[in-house]
C-alpha cells in the first residue's frame, strides 16, 4: 500500500507538470533532434538574427510548433545597422526585457505547480512565500537544462534556438550570464532524467526545509519526505540500471544553489550598470535579500 | 513577509497573471 500511494503521488505531480509547464522534456528533446516533423526553430547566432527573430520572441502565447520564418524584419529594425554599438546594446537590452517576461510567466508556472503539491497550501503562508521565494529560481535552472544542448538554448516555447556562442558574445555582463548554466546542464543532461522524474525532483527542491526564515520546518520537511521517497522510487522504476542515480541527483541541489547566488548578483549588477534596466517588481521581490 | 512579497502572496492566493498586475 506504501508504494502504491508513493506511485499515486508520483503520478499526480507529473500530471501538474504536464498542466503547468507548457514545453515538456521530452517536446524539447524532439524539437532538438529534429523529430518533430514540424519546422526547425529559428536560429538567433548573430544580432542581425536577433534582429530578425525578436517578433517571435516577443509573441507570448504558445506556439502550436507552426511558425514561420519571419520574412521581414519590422521596419523600425530594418533601418537599424546591426553593425551600430548604441543599437546592439539597446537590442541586448530588449532581449533582456524579453527573458524577463518569460522569467515573470516561469514564477507563476511554478506557483501554480507548487499549489499542487499536496499539502503545500496547508503550510504557513508566509512559509509558502519564503519555499517559492528561494526555489524559483532554482527551478528555472532545472527546466532550462532540456532545453539546452552543448551548442546552444531552445527559447519563445522552442520557436527559437540560440546558439550558446551568441549569447556568450553579448556585452557583460550579459555575456557571461548563461555560461554557468550551459556548463550545469550539460551535466545535469547526462543523468537523462524523464518528465516524471523531473516533476517530482522539483517538488523536493520547493519542498527545501533550510530555507532562511521558514517559521515551521517541521510539516515541511515531512512533505519532502514522502516526495523523496516517491523519487527514489521513480528513479528505481525509470532507471533500473542508473546505480546511484537518486544520490547523484540529490547532489546536484548544492550546484543549484551556487548558481543562483552568482546569477542574483549578476543582475545586481545590471540593475547597477545599466540605467534604462526596468526589473520586473515580481523579480525584484523574488531577488530582494536573497542571498 | 507577505507585505515584502505582495505579487508573490496574490499569486498564492489566485492565479492572476502577474504580467497584469
Amino acid at each position: 500500500p506504501e508504494a502504491a500511494d508513493l506511485r499515486a503521488l508520483s503520478r499526480h505531480l507529473y500530471e501538474a507538470y504536464l498542466k503547468n509547464f507548457p514545453l515538456t522534456k521530452a517536446k524539447a528533446r524532439a524539437i532538438l533532434s529534429g523529430k518533430t516533423g514540424d519546422k526547425a526553430p529559428f536560429v538567433i547566432h548573430d544580432m542581425k538574427s536577433l534582429m530578425e527573430g525578436e517578433q517571435i520572441i516577443n509573441c507570448r502565447q504558445i506556439p502550436c510548433q507552426e511558425h514561420q520564418q519571419p520574412q521581414q524584419p519590422p521596419a523600425a529594425f530594418a533601418a537599424v545597422g546591426h553593425a551600430d554599438c548604441n543599437m546592439s546594446g539597446e537590442l541586448e537590452l530588449r532581449f533582456f526585457n524579453s527573458c524577463q517576461s518569460r522569467s515573470v510567466e516561469a514564477v507563476r508556472e511554478v506557483t501554480e505547480f507548487a499549489k499542487s503539491i499536496p499539502g503545500f497550501v496547508n503550510l504557513d503562508l508566509n512559509d509558502q512565500v519564503t519555499l517559492l521565494k528561494y526555489g524559483v529560481i532554482e527551478i528555472m535552472i532545472i527546466m532550462m537544462a532540456p532545453l539546452m544542448n552543448k551548442d546552444g538554448t531552445l527559447i519563445s516555447y522552442g520557436q527559437i534556438f540560440m546558439t550558446r556562442e551568441f549569447l556568450k558574445s553579448l556585452r557583460k555582463p550579459f555575456g557571461e550570464m548563461m555560461e554557468p548554466k550551459f556548463e550545469f546542464s550539460v551535466k545535469f543532461n547526462t543523468l537523462e532524467l524523464d518528465d516524471n522524474d523531473m516533476a517530482l525532483f522539483l517538488a523536493v527542491i520547493i519542498l527545501s526545509g533550510d530555507r532562511p526564515g521558514l517559521l515551521n520546518v517541521k510539516p515541511i520537511e515531512c512533505l519532502q519526505e514522502t516526495v523523496l521517497h516517491s523519487l527514489e522510487l521513480q528513479l528505481k522504476i525509470s532507471h533500473p540500471d542508473s546505480l546511484q542515480l537518486f544520490a547523484k541527483l540529490l547532489q546536484k541541489m548544492t550546484d543549484l544553489r551556487q548558481i543562483v547566488t552568482n546569477h542574483v548578483h549578476s543582475i545586481q549588477l545590471l540593475k547597477k550598470r545599466e540605467v534604462d534596466m526596468f526589473l520586473h517588481p515580481l523579480l525584484q521581490e523574488i531577488m530582494k535579500d536573497l542571498y | 513577509l507577505k507585505e515584502k512579497h505582495k505579487i508573490l502572496h496574490q499569486l498564492l492566493q489566485n492565479n492572476t497573471s502577474p504580467v497584469d498586475l
